[in-house]
């Protein structure tokens, strides 16, 4: 599955 | 957050205050690429629209505040102020920029984590950060003698792209899943671009003489 995650680095 | 992340966090943040503070003290933006920098003011918010929808951290969300809102001002400064807008070497800052941003929207376009209006925004934002600092590097080489404000202002800023590929390295050995592969390929193309420039940094640096770039 390549549910895409919220951007974490800036 | 590791510590890697949060030098390049840091050493962007230094950057954008050595522009500042040279606009600020000297109130002249000569040696500085308004091009760039209106670059970086569409690479912060297009990156960004997740403002609206995804909270990390306040960390996060500060930060992002602050550079979106330090782009702008710097950008408002060089084409509106009364004084510094007179030191602007426009003559010198001609490059297209906005290929590039046709560039990055059509890769962003072709490839992306999701087809999403936001995935596609910080697709375009991240391979327009990679090649944002082209314009600069031009008007630099071109006027030759480079001063130490601005110097300094380049240095940080390929120090914050070469902490982050570290942050990756890091990354990708503490955690198991690993799924950033459009923002480290990129920021590897846009630390390379640097490399010509640290290497005459370092060198003026060893000899302590002014940083000179070969025409």
């Amino acid at each position: 599955n390549v549910e895409s995650e919220p951007h974490d680095e800036l | 957050m590791n510590i890697f992340r949060f030098a390049g966090d840091m050493t962007h943040l230094i950057s954008i205050l050595v522009l500042l503070l040279k606009i600020y003290a000297t109130k002249s933006c000569s040696g500085i690429s308004l091009k760039t920098q209106e670059l970086y003011a569409l690479v912060f918010l297009t990156r960004y629209l997740d403002l609206f929808t995804d909270f990390i951290s306040v960390y996060n969300t500060i930060m992002k505040l602050v550079f979106i809102a330090s782009s702008l001002a710097i950008v408002w400064c060089m084409r509106m102020h009364r004084v510094v807008r007179r030191s602007y070497d426009k003559e010198i800052d001609t490059f297209r920029h906005y290929f590039l941003i046709l560039a990055s929207f059509l890769l962003a376009v072709l490839v992306h984590e999701k087809f999403t209006f936001q995935e596609i925004f910080w697709a375009f934002s991240i391979y327009l950060e990679a090649l944002a600092i082209l314009p600069q590097l031009v008007l630099l080489q071109r006027s030759g003698n480079v001063d130490n404000l601005t110097g300094q202002y380049v240095f940080f800023l390929g120090a914050y792209r070469a902490f982050y590929i570290l942050n990756w390295i890091y990354r990708y050995f503490t955690e198991q899943h690993f799924s950033r592969w459009i923002a480290c390929l990129s920021g590897i193309v846009q630390t390379a671009l640097y490399a010509d420039f640290f290497y005459y940094y370092f060198i003026s640096w060893k000899n302590n003489a002014k940083l000179q770039l070969p025409a």
